[in-house]
């Protein structure tokens, strides 16, 4: 069984 | 196969301050699903870009000597920021590592 990713994704960031 | 996957090499990048803006988008941070911040964009006309070496992919280990690890998003995007403003120096050391 697949594990699953329970951490958000990040935003992204222009610099 | 069963070879070991060799370790990743981090690569010291020296982006000079040669333009208006330094061009990188990153995503990532600790807490997040990408721990550490990842270049997604290179914007052409921008200093990283006129570097010539940051890739798209690159996971950024160390600005100008300060890790980035366990820095969540927003407070890896201000050292970097804050990197490209301070005018102490004309250029920004990255430590990156291509993604293994």
């Amino acid at each position: 069984r697949e594990k699953r990713l329970t951490l958000p994704p990040s935003e992204i960031t222009l610099l | 196969t069963g070879s070991p996957v060799p370790a990743p090499t981090a690569t010291l990048v020296r982006v000079v301050k040669n333009a208006n803006t330094l061009g990188i988008a990153i995503e990532g941070g600790a807490n997040t699903r990408q721990p550490l911040p990842r270049i997604v964009t290179i914007q052409k006309g921008g200093s990283a870009h006129n570097c010539g070496q940051l890739k798209v992919g690159h996971i950024i280990l160390e600005v100008n000597g300060i890790s980035l690890r366990g820095r969540e998003h927003k407070d890896a995007a201000r050292i970097i920021a804050e990197a490209f403003k301070t005018k102490e120096k004309d250029h920004i050391d990255f430590l990156v590592v291509e993604p293994g």
